[in-house]
């Protein structure tokens, strides 16, 4: 009998024993996680989403996605991490279940299942997403870069061969397009959390403009006391700010998409490495990386549920 | 399988916005075959750079040629790779 309880979350995992993994979870807490399908990827791989949820319709929701940049492998092994802590937190931790008594929290683990696929078949490199660029012999499109916000601008490519490359248009990407759909359909979802890797930085909008986000001050210190209660944990040094001060000019990106459509707690993390690794972080490294992220993405989660708009 | 044998990660530090031009500059020669892992934004941030085995040496000799100092974060990356492979194969077998 399969059971969450073999499964070695210290380890990196394919896609299979991913997707497998989720329905054990599932299993494991009948009343409490499910497994929802929100469209398919461009070589038709399922696009899944896990579903927190203590009952009630549509209550205020939180999103969290990993692994939208294939070649980030620490991040689906966080996010496979932070699926199980959420949902063997509920009823223990009191945060947790402050939060999901009164939310729910959706997490895509695996945001680009056909990159990912790429990454463990072909090229472990591969940052981008499958699709055939009409006219160029390049395959892919960042999807980091796709989303309809400032899209077009300099802070991406127009070249299909470039690893910032926009695409034809905005959400011309299944796996983008999937998610614009989900939160939109949905509707009151409160807080958009992308997870990256690698640099240690925790950015908020607006990575296509200059100009600070109207809740830049909140979102400011929101992001200090998260950083300083990741570094609590192990040490690992934070920098945080809005994307265009704290790295550089970045058009189409998916929390100025969010924070566009009304999603005011927009939060991009990039996870370690320290500067020995880059995307090649070892699997020793998976837990203390899930780890010490937690508490800051339960001072997010505490945040919205403390803030409600 | 793509393999990356003999290619480089090279962690380098650009001391002014000058050199965070050049580094730009070179990230576009499409002879070349690199990959900005970090990419160039200010001095303060360092920048990594995948270097494929056979454009080492003209990348290599641009940044020296530039006084642009660098070194070494991964010195074989399929090595990594193989690394990692046997750990994920040594786990799946527990």
């Amino acid at each position: 009998e399969r059971s969450t309880s073999t499964f070695d979350f210290a380890s990196y995992h394919t896609i299979d024993e991913i997707y497998d993994w989720m329905d054990t979870l599932v299993d494991d807490h009948p009343n409490l996680v499910s497994k929802i399908q929100i469209g398919q990827s461009f070589e038709n791989r399922s696009l899944y989403v896990l579903k927190f949820s203590t009952g009630g319709s549509n209550r205020s929701a939180i999103w969290l996605d990993t692994g939208i940049h294939a070649r980030e492998w620490v991040t689906q092994a966080v996010g496979v991490w932070t699926a199980n802590k959420i949902a063997k937190e509920y009823g223990q931790d009191p945060s947790v279940t402050a939060i999901l008594d009164s939310m729910d929290i959706f997490l895509e683990i695996i945001t680009n299942p056909d990159g990912f696929a790429f990454t463990h078949s072909s090229n472990r490199l591969w940052r981008k997403t499958r699709s055939i660029n009409a006219g160029s012999h390049c395959v892919g499109v960042d999807p980091n870069r796709n989303w309809d916000a400032g899209f077009g601008g300099s802070g991406s490519s127009s070249n299909p061969c470039s690893e910032t490359y926009r695409g034809p248009y905005g959400h011309s990407e299944r796996e983008v397009k999937a998610i614009v759909d989900f939160i939109s359909d949905h509707g009151n979802v409160k807080s958009v959390i992308s997870i990256h890797s690698y640099s240690q930085m925790l950015l908020f909008p607006y990575g296509y403009k200059r100009t600070p986000a109207p809740h830049y001050q909140e979102l400011n210190e929101l992001a200090k006391k998260a950083v300083r209660d990741l570094a609590a944990v192990y040490g690992t040094k934070y920098t945080y700010g809005s994307i265009v001060d704290t790295i550089y000019v970045a058009d189409g990106t998916t929390i100025d998409w969010a924070y566009d459509n009304g999603v005011k707690y927009s939060f991009t993390f990039e996870l370690r490495d320290t500067g020995r690794y880059g995307f090649l972080l070892p699997s020793t490294q998976i837990i203390p990386t899930a780890t010490e992220t937690w508490p800051a993405l339960l001072d997010i989660m505490i945040h919205v549920l403390e803030h409600p708009y | 399988e793509e393999l990356f044998v003999g290619d480089q990660v090279l962690r380098i530090t650009a001391s002014d916005e000058e050199q965070i031009t050049l580094l730009k500059v070179l990230g576009e020669q499409e002879e070349l075959q690199v990959d900005f892992w970090r990419h160039p934004t200010s001095p303060s941030h360092p920048v990594d750079l995948w270097v494929s085995f056979s454009s080492l040496q003209p990348v290599k000799t641009f940044l020296e040629s530039n006084s642009i100092s660098y070194s070494i974060m991964i010195k074989d990356v399929q090595a990594l790779l193989d690394e990692e492979k046997k750990t994920m194969t040594k786990s799946r077998r527990t």
